[in-house]
């Protein structure tokens, strides 16, 4: 474990925190992609069946445990407890463009051809796309609530501080894996003109709103 | 058969 490791778990379980207490004190889930919150709900429970074959640490098990318990609470609330305030109309990205494409290149290209490894491949190349229809959402409205921009930018944090993370190990322990640092690379990247309407907006005191 | 890396990261 290192700082950026550690910082990156912390941006990503405040990123699910910041969202699960949006809904549930607003009582709303306006401005909020559910097909994001169902894909990020996909990516940790392939991506953690190991819980149930091997055990790290107590702080890996409760952290793997929590994530999932948040991403399924916050698909709950979005799609039954507040489905009244859900914007389908403007959450119509097709996941199925990125399920398909994503799954076929799981199969192909991962480090080792068993199932549990595929399924952790599927989840390192879905994570990396999971927040398009997010954005895309976003892009549809042309705004977005505050709240919802600071989810954003701990949710885009935390991978960049993972790629920190896989310098630093590379550094140190000689440990890299391409899959992820790729998949990983990619997700930032697409987190850029999020950050850079964030910088210069959001921390300025105002609201974000795209250019319609 | 490259074993199957250890998954030590969340």
């Amino acid at each position: 474990m290192n700082i950026f490791r550690l910082f990156g778990d912390l941006s990503h379980l405040a990123a699910i925190i910041i969202l699960l207490l949006k809904i549930w004190k607003s009582r709303s889930c306006a401005g909020i992609s559910g097909k994001s919150q169902i894909l990020f709900a996909i990516v940790f429970t392939t991506r953690y069946l190991d819980l149930l074959t091997s055990f790290i640490s107590l702080y890996n098990t409760s952290m793997k445990m929590i994530y999932i318990g948040c991403s399924y609470a916050t698909v709950y609330l979005i799609y039954a407890k507040f489905r009244a305030t859900y914007d389908g109309n403007h959450d119509s990205f097709r996941v199925e463009f990125l399920i398909v494409p994503v799954g076929g290149l799981a199969v192909l290209i991962n480090h080792d051809f068993s199932l549990l490894e595929i399924l952790w491949t599927f989840s390192i190349y879905l994570e990396s796309v999971a927040i398009l229809p997010q954005l895309f959402m976003i892009s549809k409205t042309g705004e977005a609530e505050t709240i919802t921009t600071h989810y954003l930018f701990c949710q885009g944090l935390y991978r960049a501080l993972y790629l920190i993370n896989w310098i630093w190990r590379f550094y140190f322990e000689g440990f890299f894996d391409m899959i992820a640092i790729v998949a990983g690379v990619v997700q930032t990247i697409l987190y850029c003109d999020f950050f850079y309407l964030y910088v210069t907006k959001v921390l300025k005191g105002k609201k974000l709103s795209l250019p319609a | 058969k490259k074993e199957a890396a250890m998954k030590d990261e969340l």
